[in-house]
């Protein structure tokens, strides 16, 4: 009997949430003697991504667990692979639109409403929020926006006066916390939307001595992201499962090939953590 | 040994190549030639395949997608050929973009193969 | 002779794509091991290079060509190191990302380098 | 003294037209001892193009001669090469904008003034015309149409009802001119603006055996195109001097390394040839 090939598709190879995607993966390749590859862009670019999937179809692979990005870009190279009769499942953001047969991750939206709740609670509805996401042009972090913006647009207190992109990177979020801060001196908090982004909002805080009264709630629980919040420069982050989700997507598609049903939403859990949280 | 290895791979990345360059001038200029280059560097693909899996550590994983990639290659040509008798022109012209892409990929993995070589 | 040619373009390939991954790590987490990293890559790539003009044929583009992508590859990394000493963090974010793309650059070139070799 | 390594950079390596294009700047590159890389995408895209070029700079070339292409995506690109000192000339599309020493073409606006005129002398003011261009995004291409429209618009009987985009392949030509005629049967009139549509369009033509009604006027002189004129296929084509272009601008980049003064604007000559002029 083969053994069978998946390929694990990340946003980036080298980004720290992803390379814990992919110890969960390891794992479950150990557990169901299963081979899985993972390749995918050394920066994140949505055209190394799809390249990647297509790749992976022309290689025969017998499953693709791939980051879902957006609808107009992923759907079609999801449907092929699936046309071609390559399973796909997808893994922290979800392309609910595409042929895809299942979905592993955090409901992004509500994630999104669960930053917005703590940053209310926290400021005592009073802030002027600044946004730095990951990508416009992806469909988790729009979902992120988009659970705060509806939670916190019923408290007159709380305004969100910009938005910039990070790219997924350090140096991005804090080019783009600056820039907000140059453009917006008033604001008093800030929501970072993906795993870097509090970390480089917080660099230029402290570079401004901002420290103690600027609200920083971040995304992911990297062990520099903890640190800050223990050592007090970010206030809260939004937690995820990676490791899970990668344990469980390669279980997942096991079960696929092996014509077993799944279930087509799998959310893993995800909570806001404080200070408080840490002791 | 190691050398005999990557003048097979690059064999076998040309014949690739010259493969699709045969089919898309064939379809464009339909010039035997062009027909007869085609079937030419499938017959040298057909002959270098088996001394490939003889030559590549076999347990790879690398080797297992190449071969696979090739074979998506041949399967996207065929499609193109009989699409091009039947006077389908949507389909052959969907089909040769997809011959090309996976000529591309193989390219791309040959050099990926020589490289891991150099590296081990 | 050929094989050897062949492992000093790989090697000198590894040693830019180390500079690079020494250098980008060095300014996120500051740790003095990158830094390390990042020097010593780039010793390497000294060492390397005058073999290359040996082992190598001179006459060769793609060979002066090959040269000029390594020479604006350290360019671009010490412009990055002298704009982060000074905290200027537009400049070097904007040559970090040149830094990486002639990194990149130098991969593909070594590998053409590479078959161009195995093809004449 | 070194020899001067220029890069020419082409829109598609095998493209016939380019390949005239290498032709004559190897003639140049012999009577003046420099040495020419001919260097660019396998197919048409502007992200290789860019790419090409900016390895052509991190080269350190001498000079780089290259299609302009369109202003928001080259002159970035171009203007990098000027600020590093190395020369820019433009050629058979040019991109004023930048910061480009010169340019050495056709008039692409008024080759399509020329090709306006023919269609309404040839068809005596009166038809309804179907435009298959090149590449949207292309400048020279917009220009070929713009003067096109510009000439033909103050002519009452004729009308223009479609325009396509044929990636300037054989293929992409004749699948879009299928497409104008499923959606515009009452099409007299084709009118292709880069080398190979009008080969595409009159391959459709035939098939549909609408060759002895359908006007079909194209560009440039390549054999085939030359054939269909002989054995009244196609109507009238577009002349360009590719392989002028290719030696002249070779001439000019050595004459500016030399730090000699040369003319911005180099037109070389454009015309409509009918099957009167082949015999
Ligand atoms: O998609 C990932 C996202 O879920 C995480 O929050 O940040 C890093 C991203 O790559
Ligand atoms: O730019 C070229 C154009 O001038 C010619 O007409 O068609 C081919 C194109 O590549």
């Amino acid at each position: 009997k083969r053994t069978y090939h998946f390929v694990l598709v990340p946003e980036e190879m080298d980004n720290d949430y992803w390379r814990l995607v992919e110890k969960g993966a390891r794992a479950a390749e150990k557990d169901f003697g299963v081979t899985v590859e993972y390749t995918g862009p050394e920066k994140a670019d949505t055209e190394q991504h799809i390249k990647t999937i297509d790749m992976a179809i022309a290689s025969k692979a017998d499953g693709i667990i791939t980051q879902g990005l957006n609808e107009k870009a992923f759907d079609p190279i999801i449907n092929k692979a699936m046309q071609k009769g390559i399973p796909v499942v997808t893994v922290d953001t979800d392309s609910p639109t595409s042929e895809r047969i299942a979905y592993v991750g955090t409901d992004n939206y509500y994630a999104g409403v669960l930053a917005g709740k703590a940053l209310i609670h926290d400021t005592k509805g009073k802030a002027i929020v600044g946004i730095i996401t990951g990508r416009f042009d992806a469909s988790h972090q729009r979902l992120r926006v988009q659970g705060f913006r509806d939670t916190v647009k019923n408290v007159p207190g709380i305004k969100i006066v910009a938005i910039e992109e990070s790219k997924i990177t350090r140096i991005g979020a804090a080019e783009k916390a600056s820039k907000i801060l140059d453009e917006h001196p008033d604001v008093t908090a800030f929501y970072g939307t993906s795993a870097l982004d509090a970390i480089g909002i917080s660099q230029v805080a402290e570079k401004r001595h901002l420290t103690s009264s600027l609200y920083i709630i971040g995304f992911d629980t990297l062990p520099e992201t903890l640190n800050l919040i223990r050592t007090r420069k970010i206030d809260a982050t939004v937690t995820q499962q990676p490791y899970e989700m990668g344990y469980k997507s390669v279980a997942l598609m096991r079960d696929i090939v092996e014509k077993k049903k799944v279930p087509e939403i799998t959310n893993t859990e995800t909570r806001v953590i404080h200070l408080q949280d840490l002791l | 040994v190691i050398l005999q290895r990557f003048f097979l791979l690059n064999e076998v990345s040309q014949s690739t190549d010259e493969a699709y360059k045969g089919l898309n001038a064939y379809l464009i200029e339909r010039d035997k030639k062009d027909l007869e280059r085609y079937e030419k560097a499938l017959r040298d693909l057909n002959a270098e395949m088996p001394l490939l899996k003889e030559k590549i550590n076999q347990a790879d994983l690398t080797v297992q997608n190449y071969e696979h990639l090739i074979e998506s290659f041949r399967e996207a040509c065929s499609i193109v050929m009989r699409a091009y008798q039947e006077q389908d022109l949507d389909v052959y012209s969907s089909h040769l973009i997809e011959a090309e892409k996976i000529s591309g990929y193989i390219q791309e993995t040959t050099l990926k193969l020589i490289q891991k070589e150099l590296t081990n």
